[in-house]
């Protein structure tokens, strides 16, 4: 799965997410991918956030809306990206998943739990894309 | 000593949790410094590279939407890991289906499509339904029917060599692992059937057909724990 924010010059949020889905799914399953707040959620007052990991589980926690509405009560983005993280380990903690989070200053963060995970960014003040690796 | 410090506590709790967190990476404090930005799940260097070259555009730069679409389509076309796009994840039947979701921060326009069959282009389907229609969300062959009305090329075969191959094996090895839960045979491939587990598996007593006990009957069908197969499952490769 990519789950992509981007903020433009105008300072315009928008997120997207593309996915084949899970293997072996049964079919007519639908995971996270295309549903708002779970996979991905953007709003220009506040920021943005982007998802993946084990979709069925995360889908029910609308992880990404929580993000961004934890951010507009004031949370910086790596506080929120764990408190996700956490409403969903604290409930399934044998879960997988991760997310970045952003703001509309571009600072970004990301938490994940029961695997390494790796977000890519790209600002003004890079020469390319640098690859942020989050560790257990 | 005799004082609590806070970020020892926080890594005992972190530690306690398995969590894992990325230091804030280097954004401006105060706005306008660092745009635009482009940030994406995964080392998808070639997708962030193609939202990034619509968004730093001359003058006011590409639209955050048309950047979105740009980086995810980039990773449509690679098939980033396998789980972008065509040609990956088959579902049991050995179909490739495909999701997609866009969002437009500014209006809170969304569209999206889900389980769309035999059209390669989601995100660029996801966003004809954003901008053609009051809808937010088109699945199954009723997506695919508006995305190659609206002129996306289809209908296409999503499976690839690999996919294929992938549900082969997968089928050799008995459909194992699976998504099913509390069903015969669990074991195996199907049709599959609803079973009715008692509500004190402990104190019941022989499973019809199996002559174990229902508790020895759900243990040795991972019954007792559904989840832990799933888990197991869900890694870099496979996941949403």
């Amino acid at each position: 799965t990519i789950s992509m924010a981007v903020v433009d010059k105008m300072g315009h949020i928008a997120v997207g997410t593309s996915t084949n889905g899970a293997t072996f799914k049964i079919p007519g399953r639908v995971g996270d991918g295309p549903i708002p707040g779970s996979s991905a959620y953007g709003d220009d007052e506040v920021g943005a956030c982007g998802a993946t990991g084990d979709g069925d589980i995360m889908m029910r926690f609308l992880p990404c809306y929580q993000v961004v509405e934890s951010m507009r009560l004031g949370m910086e983005p790596r506080d929120a990206a764990v408190d996700a993280i956490s409403r969903i380990a604290r409930k399934y903690p044998d879960f997988v998943g991760a997310l970045f989070a952003i703001n509309k200053k571009g600072v970004h963060a990301g938490a994940c739990h029961g695997w390494t995970f790796q977000y890519s960014v790209r600002n003004s003040s890079m020469q390319d894309v640098e690859v942020i690796t989050v560790t257990p | 000593m005799g004082r609590s410090n806070p970020g020892l506590l926080l890594g005992i709790v972190l530690l306690r949790f398995n969590w894992c967190l990325a230091v804030d990476g280097g954004g401006a404090e105060e706005g306008g410094g660092v745009f635009p930005v482009v940030v994406s799940t995964w080392p998808f260097r070639e997708a962030v590279r193609a939202a990034w070259d619509v968004v730093k555009a001359g003058g006011a730069g590409g639209s955050a939407v048309d950047a979105v679409v740009a980086g995810c389509s980039a990773c449509e076309e690679l098939r980033c890991d396998g789980t972008v796009g065509p040609g990956g994840s088959p579902d049991e039947d050995g179909e490739t289906t495909l999701d997609a979701l866009i969002m437009n921060g500014k209006t809170m326009e969304i569209g999206a499509v889900a389980a769309m069959r035999y059209v390669k282009d989601a995100i660029m389907a996801a966003k004809l339904v954003m901008e053609h229609t009051g809808h937010t969300l088109l699945v199954g062959e009723k997506a695919t029917s508006f995305a190659i009305s609206m002129g996306l090329t289809g209908p296409t075969n999503l499976s690839s060599p690999e996919s294929v191959a992938k549900w082969s094996k997968w089928r050799q090895n008995n459909c194992q692992p699976n998504f099913w839960k509390n069903v015969n045979p669990a074991g195996n491939c199907g049709p599959y059937h609803p079973i009715n587990i008692p509500k004190d598996p402990v104190k019941s007593a022989v499973w019809e057909n199996e002559g174990l006990t229902c508790q020895e009957w759900l243990k040795n069908d991972n019954l007792l724990e559904p989840t832990n197969s799933r888990f197991k499952s869900v890694n870099r490769h496979n996941h949403d």
